[in-house]
């Protein structure tokens, strides 16, 4: 423990927010200076502690939210105390929402940092992260948690360079008789196998996760990151594990250390403590290094902001009363829980760190959540379980998750010709007779082919609404039972 | 259940696409054949 606690110098800040600070208007304990983000789960503020002068960030969660997750999140939070994990330092209820106060990190997330500087970073630049987050992991680890959404959109930067872990809405703990827990949680493309295929899982799944990420970091998106979700699901656990695009132009060091993470076997993975002895990451340039990006990354928004307000101003200057906190502010992919992606593009592989944008690719990176673990509202075999308020229908997440993806791809969609009616009619032959592929021309192999994902899309959604129908009246059944108990 | 349905269509998907790009990939062959 020591070892670990060691490396966590904690410095001479705001620890905890006080009872007296706790018990005023959070208006009266906090200036708001700026809007730094916005999500599904609400907006994140950076705010000034009149008392202590420290800037802290500040999460306005609407109450209706889903709170199991929000507190997990706290939770989470409130038990750590790393340099390289984001610091919680107490909550508000403000009119119908939770606000969340935080550390602050003013260098963004590191994936912030590759969009907005529009170029994939270069392999000491990655190590020095890598180093952080791997002492963050490694903190994590022995606390019995996993983060279970590790990815450069999870990790964040103080202005000084150091990466923080954050994110914890989806984190889990371990206890020591639920060793290796059973729930399909994270980011697809940034999944472990052993989590895709609900074998139970661990610390380890955190290290795979790792992996990819320097993947990210490297090459702009993780392995996979072109293809469908649905399909990189079940890619990852049958294929071998993913590698560098163009290994020729990488380290072996760096190399060696990817491989050491994405290892399939989760028994023969490395830990965290065990990886920072790497070579690749035991000696690091420092967090120095990483100021300039963040300097960069920082002056490429404040221009964007520009461009975009002369973009913006000649049409809705009427309207600036509603607009004027986002307007003069960051606005980004920093996001939380079910980590909705804002504006996230990605770029292409390459240690030349040139990107180009991937359009599409932003509404497929967002937090995936399945089965949720919560060991009272098991259904059956334990493998499906509630995630959303019980009285709303409930869906499993990655359907929504899904669903999301198809109403922003839909309407562009819709109007292409290979969703055309006969197209949409077609079905796929169940036999695996392709025969009557011969009597298509090119054209219409090749629109065949651009129609499969939002057919495939349609037909799962079919599958679940036929789920649906047969899971409500045990969820219904559940609920009344609960609301018995309660009554008693 | 319901996941395995579901890799089941993910995976009738898969061979589907496998044999649409085999067979565009066999055009493509037999154009390069006759050009």
């Amino acid at each position: 423990m020591e070892a670990v606690q060691m490396r966590n110098h904690p410095r001479r800040q705001l620890k905890k927010l006080s009872e007296d600070n706790l018990n005023k208007q959070p208006e009266e304990v906090f200036d708001i200076l700026e809007k730094l983000g916005e999500g599904s789960y609400g907006s994140v503020f950076k705010a000034n502690h009149k008392e202590t002068s420290q800037i802290v960030a500040i999460k306005q969660i609407p109450v209706e939210s889903d709170l199991q997750e929000i507190i997990k999140e706290i939770s989470i939070m409130q038990q750590c105390d790393s340099l390289h994990v984001v610091k919680y330092y107490g909550s508000y209820f403000k009119n119908s929402d939770l606000w969340i106060v935080m550390e602050y990190c003013g260098g963004g997330s590191v994936s912030d940092i590759i969009r907005l500087r529009k170029q994939t970073l270069k392999e000491e630049e990655i190590a020095t992260i890598l180093q952080s987050t791997l002492k963050g992991l490694e903190y994590l680890h022995f606390m019995r948690k996993i983060h279970r959404d590790i990815k450069a959109g999870n990790i964040l930067l103080s202005s000084e360079g150091v990466a923080k872990l954050a994110d914890f809405g989806v984190a889990g703990q371990l206890t020591d008789t639920m060793a290796k827990r059973n729930t399909v949680i994270g980011t697809p493309f940034w999944m472990a196998p052993e989590v895709i295929q609900e074998i139970g899982y661990n610390c380890v799944a955190d290290i795979w996760s790792l992996g990819i990420t320097a993947i990210e970091m490297a090459e702009g998106k993780p392995p996979y990151a072109d293809i469908h979700p649905m399909r990189a699901i079940f890619m990852i656990p049958s294929n071998p594990p993913p590698t560098l695009r163009r290994p020729e132009l990488w380290s072996k060091h760096f190399i060696d250390f990817i491989n050491q993470c994405l290892v399939k076997n989760p028994e023969q993975r490395g830990s965290a403590t065990e990886l920072l002895q790497h070579p690749f990451v035991k000696v690091t340039k420092g967090a120095s290094i990483l100021k300039h990006l963040i300097n960069e990354a920082m002056e490429a928004n404040i221009k964007r902001i520009e461009f975009q307000q002369c973009e913006v101003e000649p049409e809705e200057e009427e309207n600036a009363d509603e607009d004027d906190v986002d307007a003069g502010t960051m606005v980004h992919t920093r996001n939380k829980d079910i980590g909705t992606m804002q504006e996230f593009s990605t770029m292409s592989e390459g240690a030349d760190g040139t990107m180009v944008e991937n359009e599409h690719l932003e509404t497929q990176l967002g937090t995936m959540l399945i089965n949720e673990e919560d060991e009272d509202e098991d259904i059956e075999s334990g493998t499906m379980k509630q995630i959303s308020e019980p009285s709303q229908p409930a869906k499993p997440s990655f359907l929504e998750y899904f669903e999301k993806n198809e109403i922003q791809l839909g309407a562009s969609s819709k109007k292409t010709p290979e969703n055309s009616s006969d197209s949409s009619e077609f079905k796929i032959p169940l036999n695996g007779d392709y025969s009557f592929l011969n009597d298509w021309g090119v054209s219409e192999l090749q629109t065949r082919m651009n129609s499969l994902d939002p057919l495939m899309e349609r037909e799962i959604e079919e599958i679940h609404q036929k789920y649906q129908a047969k899971r409500q009246p045990i969820l219904d059944a559940i609920e009344s039972k609960k609301r018995r108990q309660q009554n008693v | 259940l319901f996941m395995k349905e579901l890799e089941r269509i993910v995976k009738l998907y898969e061979a589907y696409r496998q044999a649409l790009i085999t067979e565009v990939e066999t055009r493509k062959q037999r154009q390069q054949w006759y050009a």
